[in-house]
């Protein structure tokens, strides 16, 4: 039977449950205000049962008599010896105690007169030893990659050196194995990794540098103490996820576990504690629903946990209503409320990953400056398969030079505003190594929207007295947004607000994130996205292109404005202002012109007037480039003027050769002998004829052929035969009025040829002798137009 | 500041394309022991040389380094001794 609010109701006869003050801390006896609500999770039913749990550690004492009962050898392993049996080394300082404190947190059995009692205390339990010999890649490869298809959860409570100045993470095979893990782990629902964050609070260290926490793969646990106030030792981080409780100063109460030789200890502490809780607290999760993938479980804890009493100062919503802080990732995890979310979750859309285009601006960083680089990212927008618009981790992937990496101290606001302190200044990190494509992550943006401006700053702020003639350089930077291209949460995800039964509230953070949105038609041109308003101005993100209007406000279009060229991806930029089509803004990237003027073929630049060397093409658009030897023509070979060196014959421009030769592009060589000038060899090749010739079509000839008339309008020697008018069939001049002769069917008449349909002639009447026709041609009545044409052969005849 | 020195391990991570039985045969040949797979990285095989230094701030060179001119050595690292804090 389950009662809210009555914790108490469980009795267990383990010597250490009734001081377990973090698993049952909301009776007021206590000075801690909120809970982690496991007993709430238990009353549901779950504690842990079916699933694997491993500590990869200095060992287990797996016949510890509050471990043997839930002791799984298949989840065990000693790296350190290479055999089976994960029991620690026994020495007099018991340095090889801490696999097997972690060990008891997560699933020390219940009601066994012993010790304590395991948050999943009917959960498996394994250990693997690796810490109490060398750590290599290869020996964190092989136990982070431990028989995956059976354990569910790995827990690590240890990392790179706490001194405040080492940068160290995961190396090549360690990453392999988280990578395999997550893809293929669970079978394909993905290990689940929980790390204990940086404890190197008196080293001022900070865990950024810390590769496993920085990972999207570990689960980064920090502590809080009983009272909420920030443990001496913990390190702020942008990447920490949740908190679970620990200890913080000596007056404050430890956590009570198992210890090595059979023994109960109530002195542990620091993150190491914190991590096998959170592995604990997800093993009763996963029972509620063993679907959950991997991300799955990071957004279940996303949701649930609170910031309840915990004390930073850096507390802040961000833009999807999850309250954020360094110190505490989203807060306090609650057991409970992850059970109650694993029971009806459904699972988040598949994860995009967009990595942007690398910022490869080189920027100094001055002593007591900083700079600031902003990215316009899209979220990948124009690929499907890496769109991200809801994000979950954003990683930032930093090359930095610097004479002292520890006067160096960054930050990131994603484009809703929220700023995440990515390093903060290490006193003791003396090192010139600078970041080498380090990835800094955060968590902070969760569930935000990935696409806008991303601010970058970095500041520099020396420790003591520093050579300046070597500032920092910031040398580029990438952002890889991790997250979904639709809404993660399904409906049966969010909280039923009217049905929350829980022993403490849960706050719905995604309840106002959005809720004043457009819910009417977005415009044709937004993309699936979404859009705040019914106009193409008013989209998230546009279908096809986009163009800024004078007021700087984008309009979403189907193709790019006149004036206007596709700049990269979706945008329109300008063309020239005499552009009307162009590829780019210069003003010789002009492919069409606006009225009034004509595109240079040559130059791609609109002009008014076509320059020497070039002529205007038939429709009036193009200034097209005349064949080479004419200075200017009217038509490519038809020169009007030629080039130095060349003279004019006919059209054409050649080399000046003397009269009656021509050049043949090697030398000069004679004309046709009727030619007085010619451009080429032959008879048709003429320009002007010689004496008693006259040039007719190119050729010379010594009459004018039929429908050819003698042109005396050239007043010097040279004649030419110009061909009639083609109404004529003969003319003795230009025009259709000089005709002399006509085609048949027509008929001359007062030197125009007119089409003649009626014709009769005299010698055709049958009219008694002296017919109509010669009765007219007798009356002199030819001059009368219709007479004359009724009987134009009569009227011509003679006599 | 004081340089971080790298200790180097008689161990050595290989790949080696082939199966266990070409790995173990390689190894054998230039004096490692085919520990095994490691773990579930596939190709991926823990070589030890007994007859190298245990630990080194030189990186172990000698015959036994010809092993990576084996055509089906796709990748070898010698181990650095890594240090890591319990938290």
């Amino acid at each position: 039977d389950y009662k809210a609010g009555s914790t108490q109701t469980i009795l267990f006869n383990d010597p250490k449950w009734p001081s377990m003050w973090y698993m049952h801390c909301n009776d007021n006896t206590h000075n801690c205000q909120s809970d982690m609500n496991i007993v709430g999770a238990w009353k549901r039913g779950y504690t842990g049962k079916n699933v694997v749990v491993t500590i990869l550690d200095d060992g287990i004492e797996r016949n510890h008599p509050d471990l043997i009962q839930n002791y799984d050898p298949y989840a065990s392993f000693d790296v350190n010896g290479n055999d089976f049996d994960p029991m620690p080394r026994y020495d007099a300082s018991n340095e090889n105690k801490h696999g097997t404190r972690c060990a008891g947190e997560v699933a020390a059995t219940a009601n066994n007169s012993h010790c304590i009692v395991g948050i999943a205390y009917t959960a498996k339990i394994g250990g693997v030893r690796m810490l109490d010999g060398d750590v290599t890649d290869m020996v964190e490869a092989k136990s982070l990659s431990l028989n995956p298809q059976y354990i569910h959860i790995y827990s690590a409570s240890w990392g790179p050196d706490d001194d405040g100045k080492t940068v160290d993470g995961p190396a090549s095979l360690a990453r392999q194995a988280f990578e395999n893990g997550i893809r293929a782990g669970r079978r394909g629902l993905g290990s689940i990794y929980v790390w204990a964050s940086g404890n190197g609070g008196r080293s001022r260290d900070h865990c950024s540098c810390d590769g496993y926490t920085n990972s999207i793969y570990t689960i980064s646990i920090s502590s809080t103490a009983e009272s909420g106030k920030k443990p001496w030792y913990l390190e702020e981080c942008a990447s920490t996820l949740a908190t679970t409780y620990s200890s913080g100063e000596s007056y404050d109460r430890k956590i009570i576990t198992t210890d090595l030789r059979h023994r109960c200890t109530d002195s542990h502490t620091g993150t190491s504690a914190s991590a096998p809780m959170a592995a604990g607290i997800i093993a009763l999760a996963l029972e509620a629903n063993p679907f959950l993938t991997w991300r799955d479980v990071q957004h279940i804890i996303v949701r649930t946990s609170r910031a309840g009493h915990l004390n930073a100062n850096d507390w802040k919503t961000n833009a999807a209503g999850y309250k954020v802080s360094h110190l505490y990732g989203f807060g306090l995890m609650d057991a409970e409320a992850m059970v109650i979310e694993a029971e009806k979750w459904t699972r988040v859309p598949q994860q995009h990953v967009c990595v942007e285009n690398i910022d490869r601006q080189i920027k100094t960083i001055r002593p007591e400056h900083h700079v600031r680089s902003i990215y316009k990212a899209t979220g990948c927008a124009d690929n499907p398969n890496h769109h991200v618009i809801y994000l979950e981790h954003v990683v930032v992937r930093i090359t930095i030079t610097h004479p002292r990496r520890g006067d160096l101290a960054i930050y990131l606001t994603s484009p809703s505003g929220t700023r995440s302190q990515l390093l903060a200044n290490r006193l003791f990190d003396h090192s010139m190594e600078g970041f080498k494509n380090w990835e800094f992550m955060t968590t902070h943006c969760w569930s935000e929207k990935a696409a806008g401006d991303w601010i970058l700053e970095i500041f520099d702020t020396p420790s003591q007295l520093r050579n300046f003639k070597t500032p920092g350089k910031l040398k580029e930077w990438s952002l890889v947004l991790y997250g979904t291209s639709i809404q993660p949460y399904s409906p049966r995800n969010d909280f039923p607000k009217v049905e929350r039964v829980r022993s403490s509230p849960i706050e719905d953070p995604t309840e106002d994130y959005g809720t004043d949105d457009y819910s009417g038609p977005c415009n044709a041109e937004c993309s699936k996205v979404g859009c705040d308003g019914p106009g193409p101005d008013h989209c998230t993100d546009c279908l096809h292109y986009y163009y800024k209007s004078k007021n700087n406000t984008r309009i979403c279009v189907p193709n790019c404005p006149p004036g206007h060229y596709t700049a990269d991806k979706k945008r329109c930029k300008k063309c020239s202002p005499n552009c009307e089509t162009c590829i780019g803004s210069h003003s010789d990237q002009c492919v069409t012109c606006k009225s009034g003027y004509y595109l240079n073929e040559e130059t791609n630049t609109c002009i008014t007037n076509c320059p020497d060397g070039f002529y205007l093409d038939k429709n009036k658009i193009v200034c097209r480039k005349c064949s080479e030897n004419c200075k200017t023509c009217v038509e490519f070979q038809t020169c009007t003027e030629c080039r130095h060196g060349l003279s004019l014959h006919g059209s054409r421009c050649a080399i000046r050769c003397e009269d009656g030769k021509f050049h043949s592009g090697r030398e000069c060589e004679p004309c046709h002998r009727s030619c007085a000038t010619c451009a080429g060899a032959g008879i048709d090749a003429c320009i002007n004829c010689t004496d008693g010739y006259f040039l007719e079509d190119g050729r010379c000839v010594q009459s004018c052929s039929t429908g050819y008339y003698l042109d005396h309008s050239l007043e010097d020697t040279f004649k030419n035969c110009k061909r009639c008018d083609a109404s004529c069939l003969n003319c003795n001049g230009q025009g259709d009025k000089n005709c002399t002769s006509c085609p048949s069917g027509y008929i001359l008449d007062a030197g125009v040829c007119v089409a003649g349909t009626v014709c009769k002639d005299a010698t055709e009447e049958s009219w008694a002798e002296g017919g109509f026709c010669t009765l007219v041609k007798k009356n002199n009545l030819c001059q009368r137009k219709v007479l004359h044409q009724l009987c134009c052969k009569t009227c011509t005849q003679k006599g | 500041p004081a340089c971080r020195t790298r200790v180097y391990t008689n161990h050595w991570a290989v790949r080696i394309t082939g199966g266990l039985q070409e790995a173990s045969r390689i190894a054998s040949k230039y004096g490692y022991v085919n520990i095994g797979q490691i773990g579930t990285l596939k190709d991926y095989y823990h070589f030890y040389h007994s007859k190298t230094i245990k630990r080194s701030v030189l990186s172990s060179r000698g015959t036994h380094s010809f092993i990576s001119m084996e055509p089906k050595v796709e990748w070898i690292q010698q181990q650095v001794v890594k240090r890591r804090i319990k938290r």
